[in-house]
């Protein structure tokens, strides 16, 4: 998928990761992901 | 915990000019995000690419062009957007109105200022 980029963020205490890739195939679960 | 949400997140094809932000964006997060959450998201990450581009990239300027808001729009039936509440998480968001097992399709356009 390329380079994949990790970012968190916080709204009212409440912290979550978003990860982000520029393709699906090896990233999203069916798509080529090993 | 949350499942993992697995997003497709694209510019809104009616409200943004096409040449802003094009990209197609495929993202991983936690169900229990919200749609806040993936807002303000968005905005640091195009905030952090556009610094990037002029070179001007740095911790201060980027929480200050960050400040952009956006709104998020899930299609629905007839070719309609609707507006995704804020405060929903994303886990409800696809329960609510995606009900399909497959990545959730999402879009993005600046909030109109009232």
């Amino acid at each position: 998928p390329g380079e994949v980029t990790v970012t968190d963020v916080t709204i009212n205490s409440l912290t979550v990761t978003f990860r982000e890739a520029l393709a699906a195939k090896g990233f999203f679960r069916g798509w080529g992901l090993e | 915990g949350a499942s993992e949400i697995e997003l497709v997140f694209r510019p809104h094809p009616t409200l943004m000019e096409k040449d802003e932000a094009a990209q197609t964006r495929y993202i991983k997060t936690s169900g229990k995000a919200t749609v806040d959450h993936l807002s303000k998201y968005l905005a640091v990450r195009l905030a952090l690419e556009e610094l990037r581009k002029s070179g001007e990239a740095s911790p201060v300027t980027v929480e200050a062009a960050s400040e952009k808001q956006y709104t998020i729009y899930i299609p629905t039936a007839g070719s309609q957007f609707t507006v995704l509440n804020g405060s929903f998480s994303l886990e409800l968001v696809s329960e609510k109105y995606w009900k399909v097992n497959k990545p959730m399709e999402l879009y993005f356009a600046p909030t109109k200022e009232h």
